[in-house]
């Protein structure tokens, strides 16, 4: 270095470097697991990460939403004919999806690569179980489940979130907001109708492969929706274990309503590209749309002074669906 | 993308799950 002319001290060769903090940084996560091994192994919890608050912030300052916008807007471009086996036949080999339960086989009947992940499942494909009150409303994978603990649900095992952020402040049969609740477990109170009930969650994570229909997953009423426009981070599993609250910065629809045992909630989480979501009897609910700005959420009451109840929907009725967009 | 139930139940509603499996539309969640 000292005797190198200073114009080739800049000369630096950018794949050495490369290579150097690379293999640098593989090398420290490849320690960063054998240590968690080893406390495994000596039987100790290892607590998860969680991202830095500028870890966060950066994540929220990319244009997601403008992204997720623009890949939905390419999307619904009309694929020549010869082109769409093999485009989806890509996706199929890439996220494993399973054409046998497709309604539709032939690869060439979807238009676009919107339309094919929006595909339908053929009828006998989904028997709905008769003999238990909740089903799964949709494919996917259980990401967390129990009871709801100090207003706090997990998302996953140790990374919790607030349940008053996700679902925003209750209100009262005749729209008008109760009043805000003076603690969690006072906000819990106003969830949980009856005596002796106690509030339940359960997360369930559908990858890009899955069938992106969800339905409905009980007997119930829905008499409200709640729209909070938001990010559109990755909420896969390991974004979920890693990003506190990620749930409640994403864009979300969240229906509320009854069922036989009082309070029911399903939540519809968008997630990067995939920030259109479509309720099938809300026709005004429009997501990862430019008018609306992040942090505030727009209500909608499906009980009117025609309407007392709500939409009724039954265990297994079709409800929305998950769109590239 | 993802899905969050949240509802209220007699405390002896049973989820038949594990954290991690793979659960199809229709399959059964819980019950009481």
């Amino acid at each position: 270095i000292h005797t190198a002319p200073a114009r080739t001290m800049f000369l630096l060769r950018p794949l050495p470097i490369l290579l150097v903090t690379g293999g640098g940084y593989a090398g420290y996560r490849q320690y960063e697991k054998y240590r968690e091994r080893e406390l495994e192994k000596l039987g100790l919890e290892i607590p998860p990460k969680l991202a830095g608050h500028w870890e966060v912030a950066l994540y929220k300052s990319v244009p997601t939403r403008l992204l997720s916008r623009a890949w939905g807007r390419l999307n619904q471009v009309e694929l020549p004919h010869w082109l769409r086996r093999p485009v989806y036949s890509l996706y199929i080999w890439t996220f494993g999806v399973n054409m046998k339960e497709a309604a539709v086989e032939d690869l060439h009947h979807y238009r676009n690569l919107s339309e094919f992940f929006r595909r339908k499942l053929k009828p006998q494909a989904r028997p709905v179980c008769g003999l238990h009150s909740v089903i799964s409303p949709s494919d996917g994978r259980i990401l967390n489940f129990g009871q709801v603990k100090n207003c706090e649900v997990e998302q996953v095992k140790g990374v919790t979130y607030s349940l008053e952020s996700f679902l925003g402040p209750r209100m009262c049969t005749e729209d008008l907001p109760f009043p805000p609740a003076a603690s969690c477990d006072s906000f819990k109170n106003q969830l949980v109708t009856r005596e002796g009930n106690e509030l339940y969650h359960c997360v369930i994570y559908l990858a890009p492969g899955d069938y992106h229909c969800f339905h409905s997953p009980t007997d119930w009423t829905v008499s409200h929706r709640r729209h909070f426009p938001g990010s559109l981070m990755s909420v896969n599993p390991g974004m979920a274990r890693w990003i506190k609250e990620l749930f409640c910065h994403n864009e979300r629809v969240v229906l509320t309503g009854d069922w036989k045992h009082g309070f029911f909630s399903l939540t519809a989480v968008g997630a990067t590209n995939v920030g259109s979501i479509r309720i099938y009897f809300d026709r005004d609910l429009h997501t990862n749309s430019p008018r609306h700005s992040k942090g505030s959420y727009n209500d909608f009451s499906f009980v009117t002074h025609t309407n007392r109840e709500g939409v009724p929907m039954r265990k297994g009725e079709h409800l929305g669906e998950f769109n590239l967009g | 993308s993802t899905i969050v139930l949240i509802f209220e139940a007699p405390k002896d509603f049973n989820f038949q799950l594990k954290t991690g499996q793979k659960i199809r539309f229709g399959e059964a969640l819980g019950s009481l």
